[in-house]
C-alpha cells in the first residue's frame, strides 16, 4: 500500500459517499444515470466474487464488500425508493454497446482462460467505460449540479491516482497488470475533458454548464 | 503473465 493507492481509494469512497448523500438528502436522483450505476455494480459483482476463493487482507475484503454493498443500496435509491424522479428520458445510452465489446473482448485479451479471470478481466473492461452514459447525459442536458460534478470529480480522481499507483509499484515492486493499467489509462482519459470543465467552471463557483 | 499478475488491488 503507498500513498497514491492509498488516496485512490479515498477517493473512490467518497465518490459513493458524496452520491449517496446526494440522492439522500435532495430525496431525488435526477441528473444521476441509473445505467452508469447498473454498469457499476456489475464491474463489483463480477471483480469480487473472488471474496470467497482468495483472501488478500482485512482491509481489502472491508472494501469489497463495502462497494458491493453501496451500490446495491445506490441502485434501490434510484430505481426503487426514489424512482419517480429519476431521469430515464436523458439517460438514453444503450449499455449494449459497452457490454458486448467488454464481453468479446475479455474473451481474448486476457491474462488465463478461466472462467473467474474472464470475469475479473470483463469487469476492468467494463469499469473503464461504465461511466459513458453518466457522461452522455450530462452531456445530453448540458448541466450539472455542482454535487453531481462533486461526485464525478472524486469518481475521475480515484482511477487517475490508481494509474500513479501503478507507476510507483512498476519502479518501487516491478509489478505491472497491462490490462489494469491500459484500461486504467483509458478509464481516466474518458474524464479528462469533464476534469477541464470542472477546474475551469464548478471549482470557480460557476455551474457546469456545456456550451451550446 | 502468471506471478505477475497478483490481484491484491481494488
Amino acid at each position: 500500500m503507498n500513498i497514491f493507492r492509498l488516496m485512490a481509494d479515498l477517493a473512490h469512497v467518497l465518490a459513493i459517499v458524496i452520491l449517496l448523500h446526494k440522492i439522500w438528502k435532495s430525496r431525488s436522483c435526477a441528473g444521476i444515470s441509473g445505467k452508469s450505476q447498473i454498469l457499476f455494480a456489475l464491474v463489483y459483482f463480477m471483480r469480487y466474487l473472488d471474496i470467497m476463493t482468495s483472501y488478500v487482507s482485512f482491509y481489502n475484503s472491508t472494501m469489497k464488500l463495502l462497494f458491493l454493498g453501496t451500490s446495491g443500496a445506490t441502485l434501490n435509491l434510484i430505481y426503487r425508493k426514489f424512482k419517480p424522479s429519476y431521469d430515464h428520458n436523458h439517460d438514453s445510452f444503450r449499455i449494449a454497446y459497452l457490454l458486448v465489446p467488454c464481453a468479446l473482448l475479455s474473451l481474448f485479451l486476457n491474462h488465463e482462460f478461466s472462467v473467474l479471470e474472464i470475469l475479473w478481466t470483463f469487469s476492468i473492461y467494463l469499469e473503464s467505460v461504465a461511466i459513458l452514459p453518466q457522461l452522455f447525459m450530462v452531456a445530453k442536458t448540458g448541466e450539472a449540479e455542482s454535487i453531481t460534478s462533486h461526485y464525478l470529480f472524486a469518481l475521475g480522481s480515484y482511477r487517475a491516482l490508481y494509474v500513479c499507483n501503478w507507476v510507483y509499484r512498476y519502479i518501487a515492486e516491478s509489478h505491472f497488470d497491462l490490462i489494469a493499467i491500459i484500461a486504467g489509462l483509458v478509464q481516466t482519459i474518458l474524464y479528462c475533458d469533464f476534469f477541464y470543465l470542472y477546474i475551469t467552471k464548478v471549482l470557480q463557483n460557476r455551474k457546469l454548464q456545456l456550451p451550446a | 503473465y502468471p506471478g505477475i499478475h497478483v490481484k491484491d488491488e481494488l
